[in-house]
């Protein structure tokens, strides 16, 4: 039987968003809109998990303190740019 | 639901907003529009109103920007940040910002209004159907003229329901063509140009000429933008799909959402991408401009972010047809500003309804429609170039030879400086020379005269039995004989000689008219005469009005504002001013289109 083809992605020039990792993804989101006060790249599990479980509960997800793939599905929707948390 | 720190709110209840520019996602008069019924979201659960205004001065500023616009919260390109506000305040607080790269839409695809064909400039219908095929963009298919045109319903094959859309071949904007559409080939800096081109301009806006040699002729318009057609983001925004293109060494005919995994749709806009590396996303639902707005005049009313999924406060972006507020959204404002006040009883009246918040912005710019019967080819000489609603902002530069040619004279005095008066109480054209009255002044302006500016004069120095405020004057081209109206009364001069004041119920109104706000002679002794949102048919020699002759202004005008406050008419055009603007309508072959609107000083008295 054929084998399914595998997608290829391509790095399209002047579109940042596809070229992030998930991780990078979440530092910037969670930095863009304000649940890291400052631009820290959180390497520490512990910190990020705390921080990801305060955004899954600020957008009603649900908390698991994991970058599961409902969280980034959230990170990568349509959204306003006001920050969810601090001024 | 949450508030900002310290309850942010606005101490007043008429709040007014500013629409700054407009993005060329959509016709402008549905973004007017799109903006007064997200205001209205709000308005109808608190005592809030909200006014459109024309300035910095207004408390909520709506702008359209791209990446960094100003503020220092850059957006980011397509799709992710669509739109931010500020909590109310002074200076940018208050505001609201909308990405431009984001298609902008009402969240069920792109919006393109159609002129001529025979539905009534009817929006295209995406998908539809022609001889059998899908179109979900305009199509020259089926014609030999080349102009693209779209079905207005969803179904051509049986509906043969048509309209042309925004083409450079169709019409032009702005520019100094009065509309006409561009001439392939064209000539210009000695080259031949045979589409639409950003060449010679460092706005990037695409444009042509609309004669054969733009080097010798200097006439040119700009191209109307093609939303259908045309990408958004990517690395060439507002560049048409280019098919079939090379991607990976296969060949394309249509958008594709091969090489992404975010399932959007995007197309090369040259015919390799593999060499050139240009591309754009295709339009697709794109975003309701109205629940985005919403969503921020929130925020520039007070409120953060929401917990709730399904409140309009929630930041995650979701179309919904439904109304969009939730309790939890309503709870909130009402929080901030209290609830909206029941409307006392009233006795029934005749009088008609108290004009909305917001005036109507709904225009139709649309040129008459050809009937059926009529080939689309043998087109008028276009639709009106759709001038801006508002302001023109975004104006273009325009050639290095564009600028007046002639500067009005200038005064010692700031106040007898013509081009310092924002607002003039009538405008009068009087023996082929316009007459600005303005408290107890007037200046004359003639096109003859090299566009030269005189005065001020006194009006009492030359018609002594006026007052110093005037609502509207005109000439009767027949008997030359010029009324004056201020108020409830009415000077007619002949020559030297006056007769008046009388009372205007002496023309034969009625006492619900208490002022006459302009008047346009139509020929033969008769002149309209408008008053409100009405207007009445005068007859100069009986110096009577036809009582049942009133008429809605819009019914015979459409397209111009309803609170104007001045109407005269100039050159066999009729001018509609409201502020600094006016709406001018040319009336010839019996039917009506505004087709410009500009500022009363720049455009009419060419200051500087």
């Amino acid at each position: 039987a054929p084998r399914p083809r595998q997608p290829t992605t391509v790095v399209f020039p002047g579109d940042l968003r596809t070229t992030l990792t998930n991780k990078q993804l979440a530092d910037e989101y969670l930095f863009r809109y304000g649940y890291t006060p400052v631009a820290e790249l959180s390497s520490d599990k512990q910190s990020l998990s705390s921080t990801l479980r305060l955004l899954q509960k600020r957008l009603s997800l649900p908390e698991t303190g994991e970058l599961d793939s409902t969280t980034l599905e959230a990170m990568r929707a349509p959204r306003c740019g006001v920050p969810d948390l601090g001024k | 639901f949450l508030t900002f720190e310290g309850d942010l709110k606005w101490q007043h209840q008429n709040i007014t907003y500013w629409i700054q520019n407009y993005s060329e996602d959509l016709p402008r008069d549905v973004i007017d529009d799109a903006f007064a019924r997200a205001f209205a979201v709000w308005s109808a659960v608190t005592p809030l109103t909200f006014t459109r205004v024309y300035g910095l001065e207004a408390d909520i500023v709506i702008q359209f920007g791209v990446r960094e616009h100003g503020d220092g919260y850059p957006f980011d390109g397509k799709h992710g940040l669509l739109a931010h506000a500020f909590p109310p305040g002074q200076g940018i607080q208050g505001d609201a910002h909308f990405d431009d790269e984001e298609l902008w839409s009402l969240g069920k695809g792109i919006v393109v209004r159609t002129f001529f064909g025979n539905a009534d400039g009817a929006p295209c219908h995406f998908p539809f159907t022609f001889e059998g095929q899908s179109y979900s963009a305009c199509t020259t298919d089926g014609r030999s003229d080349d102009l693209p045109w779209c079905s207005t319903t969803a179904d051509f094959d049986t509906d043969r329901q048509f309209g042309f859309c925004p083409s450079e071949r169709l019409y032009t904007e702005h520019g100094n063509s009065e509309g006409k559409p561009c001439v392939f080939p064209f000539t210009f800096e000695g080259r031949s140009y045979s589409s639409c081109t950003t060449a010679g301009r460092s706005d990037g806006f695409r444009w042509c000429a609309t004669t054969a040699n733009y080097d010798q002729d200097k006439l040119y318009g700009f191209c109307p933008t093609r939303v259908d057609s045309t990408v958004t983001g990517g690395n060439s925004a507002g560049e048409p799909c280019v098919f079939p293109f090379v991607f990976l060494g296969k060949e394309y005919s249509t958008c594709t959402r091969e090489g992404r995994d975010d399932g959007h749709l995007w197309c090369a806009t040259t015919s390799n991408f593999d060499n050139d590396k240009k591309w754009g996303f295709c339009p697709d639902q794109g975003y309701s401009l109205f629940l985005v707005a919403a969503h921020e005049f929130g925020h520039a009313l007070g409120l953060d972010h929401s917990s709730v999924p399904e409140a309009l406060m929630y930041p995650m972006y979701s179309y919904t047809e439904k109304e969009p507020l939730h309790e939890d959204d309503v709870k909130g404002i009402q929080y901030l500003y209290g609830s909206r006040p029941k409307p006392e009883p009233r006795p029934p009246t005749t009088a008609p309804e108290t004009q909305p918040t917001a005036p109507p912005t709904i225009c139709t710019t649309g040129p008459p429609t050809a009937r059926p019967s009529e080939s689309p080819t043998a087109g008028p000489t276009g639709p009106p170039s759709a001038g801006p609603t508002g302001p023109p902002t975004a104006r273009p530069t325009g050639p290095p030879t564009a600028g007046p040619s002639a500067a009005p004279t200038g005064s010692f005095y700031p106040e007898d400086n013509v081009c310092n008066v924002n607002i003039f109480d009538a405008i009068a054209e009087i023996g082929n020379t316009l007459h600005f009255f303005k408290d107890g002044k007037y200046w004359r302006f003639s096109e003859a005269q090299g566009r030269r500016v005189q005065g001020p004069f006194l009006i009492r120095d030359t018609w002594s039995e006026l007052p110093s405020k005037l609502d509207s004057a005109f000439q009767d081209p027949l008997t030359k004989k010029i009324f004056f109206f201020s108020g409830l009364q009415v000077w007619v001069y002949t020559g030297a000689s006056v007769l008046g004041p009388r009372r205007l119920d002496k023309l034969g109104f009625g006492r619900e008219v208490t002022q006459v706000t302009g008047a346009l002679p139509r020929g033969g002794g008769k002149v309209l005469l408008f008053s409100g949102q009405n207007f009445w048919r005068f007859d100069v020699k009986t110096q009577m009005v036809d009582p049942k002759s009133a008429s809605p202004v819009d019914q015979m005008f459409p397209g111009v504002p309803l609170n104007t406050h001045d109407i005269f008419q100039y050159r066999d055009k009729a001018y509609f001013c409201q502020d600094r603007f006016y709406w001018r309508v040319t009336f010839q072959n019996e039917v009506n289109q505004v087709d410009e609107v500009g500022y009363v000083t720049f455009d009419v008295l060419k200051c500087p």
